[in-house]
């Protein structure tokens, strides 16, 4: 027979709210890190 | 359903920076004058494909210069960069490159360098030498004095300068004149050249030594001045320097040499 798991409920303030499918930015792909020091 | 585009490279991408790489070594192999530069940003970079393994990239890289002449054998990554505080030398450039299997080749490039801006050196230390400029009157003096005092005193050939490659002169405390420059042996020994320096030219390509010297005169508090100077020996191949220096830079007495 199948028993449902019980599951803590998440509170709902901890969770935030977010769009369907959303999905978070890349990193910005430049410019690039520093290597030596910035100018 | 078409394939989607590829995303965008990232600057910091494994292939951005094997084709910074490519640039930069090809920057340095093309220059003949100053010291080595090393990327310390890729800015910006654009793919264009052209076919399968073949792409266009258009790369626009921000440099520093290292403390390595550019005629030091010395690999590019053992050169220490100088800091902002020796007042340091910024480089900007944009090249375009072919990636074919694999291989980079580098299709053009534009560079232009320049000393970063004296407030910024005076923020991170006020009492730093700054850079002179390449003419000025002491820093042309206390290269000839460098030069016949290193030359007076070796056994090696007579060595003659090849360029100015900086000069720093500091005013507080003490009066301190800092130079460095790039030198050639020249076919003749110290002693031949003290009979007839006309006579010493530089030596042929095919047995080239260059090397690089290092001065510091001081004025004040008491006068003194400290030569250091390092051959490479013979590079193959050695690029053809014009025996006098950058255009534009004037010598205390044009046309005589320094000994």
């Amino acid at each position: 027979s199948v028993t449902k798991k019980a599951v803590a409920k998440v509170a709902q303030h901890d969770k935030v709210p977010r769009p369907v499918g959303f999905v978070p930015p890349p990193p910005p792909p430049c410019p690039g890190k520093i290597r030596h020091f910035d100018i | 359903v078409p394939a989607a585009p590829p995303p965008p490279l990232g600057c910091d991408d494994p292939e951005a920076e094997a084709a910074a790489e490519a640039a930069v070594n090809y920057i340095n192999g093309q220059s003949h004058h100053g010291y080595k530069f090393t990327v310390n940003r890729v800015k910006d970079i654009r793919v264009v494909p052209q076919g399968p393994n073949n792409a266009i990239m258009f790369v626009d890289l921000e440099l520093l210069e290292t403390k390595c002449p550019i005629l030091s054998p010395t690999p590019l990554e053992n050169c220490t960069v100088r800091t902002l505080a020796e007042h340091a030398v910024e480089g900007d450039c944009d090249v375009k490159l072919q990636k074919v299997d694999g291989v980079f080749s580098v299709i053009a490039s534009k560079c232009h360098s320049h000393e970063d801006s004296r407030e910024d050196i005076r923020k991170v230390c006020p009492d730093c030498p700054l850079l002179a400029k390449m003419n000025n009157t002491e820093v042309l003096e206390t290269v000839s004095a460098a030069l016949n005092d290193y030359n007076s005193k070796t056994t090696d050939p007579y060595l003659r300068l090849l360029e100015i490659g900086r000069a720093q002169i500091q005013y507080h405390p003490g009066h301190i004149v800092i130079v460095e420059f790039a030198v050639g042996a020249t076919n003749c020994s110290a002693e031949e050249a003290k009979a007839n320096v006309e006579a010493c030219q530089l030596l042929p390509e095919d047995q080239s030594n260059f090397g690089f010297c290092k001065a510091v005169m001081v004025k004040r508090p008491s006068q003194g001045l400290q030569v250091d100077c390092q051959l490479y020996g013979h590079q193959v191949p050695a690029p053809d320097i014009p025996l006098l220096s950058w255009p534009g830079v004037t010598y205390a007495h044009p046309g005589q040499d320094t000994s």
